[in-house]
């Protein structure tokens, strides 16, 4: 028996729409530490990995650990039936091939019951490291996804520098070029404004920027986003959701041959 | 040239 009630379902709304674009189908992994997900693209270049503890929902139930695969997209349309206030229920029984999602309005006028497939899904658990980064750059969500959409207009990569002078992500093509840097600035009243970058060792590296932007459909989960930099490693783009845990995207460089 | 890696290159199978 498998349980979980979520005050605040739009945040599964937002957590869905964060993933839908680049994963197709995925396992939610159900256990009594939380719900959680790792999944790639269908290319095997980006991976996303979910984590909401089980301390964060009304009531969480889970008896064993188990997976349920789903389809991310039937999924986005079955959510699409639940408001932003709703009060969201998954349930799911030992050896059934359905979820059930119910759908409470905050004054109970309103339920809804949507039941959904579930599927076979093969994939492989991949490994993530512990590791320490040589550059953290933590900043506003709302204006790396500006960035990333900006540049994404002149080119199709975008390079991530930083230094003691601050980040600095540029792209170029066909068009033309074009960089925006952003500079430590601590000294805001307000956290959520704050860009600050600890640096071990200076690091440029080439992303990709259809992923990249990509990873910011998460925005409305965090306002501040923090990316993690090592040299000839993926780029870490976290998103942290309050009481709850995160969603991480990991994104192969692009490295000169 | 850049070359697109895999996520498979640097994380493997747990």
């Amino acid at each position: 028996m498998f349980e979980l009630r979520l005050v605040q379902g739009s945040l599964l709304k937002r957590v869905i729409d964060a993933i839908k674009d680049l994963v197709n189908d995925a396992n939610f992994d159900c256990s009594s530490t939380g719900f959680s997900l790792q999944a790639m693209d269908s290319s095997h270049v980006a991976l996303v990995a979910l984590l909401l503890r089980s301390e964060g929902f009304e009531h969480f139930r889970c008896d064993r650990t188990f997976s349920m695969g789903m389809s991310i997209a039937n999924m986005a349309k079955m959510l699409k039936c639940a408001s932003n206030d709703d009060i969201i229920t998954i349930k799911a029984d030992d050896g059934t091939d359905t979820v059930t999602f119910m759908f409470e309005s905050p004054s109970q006028d309103k339920i809804s019951d949507i039941e959904m497939k579930l599927m076979d899904i093969d994939s492989d658990h991949l490994g993530i490291p512990d590791a320490e980064y040589e550059a953290i750059v933590r900043m506003p969500s709302t204006e790396f996804g500006s960035i990333c959409t900006s540049l994404s207009t002149i080119g199709d990569t975008v390079t991530i520098a930083v230094s003691k002078q601050g980040v600095t992500f540029s792209t170029k093509g066909d068009i033309g070029s074009g960089n925006i840097t952003c500079r430590q600035n601590s000294s805001t009243e307000k956290p959520e404004e704050a860009t600050i970058i600890e640096m071990k060792e200076p690091v440029v590296l080439t992303f990709a920027l259809k992923y990249i932007t990509t990873f910011t459909k998460a925005t409305s989960l965090s306002s501040q986003v923090t990316i993690s930099l090592s040299s000839d490693m993926p780029v870490v783009v976290e998103y942290k959701i309050a009481e709850m845990g995160h969603i991480r995207y990991y994104l192969a460089p692009k490295i000169e041959e | 040239v850049n070359k697109q890696h895999q996520i498979t290159a640097f994380f493997t199978k747990a």
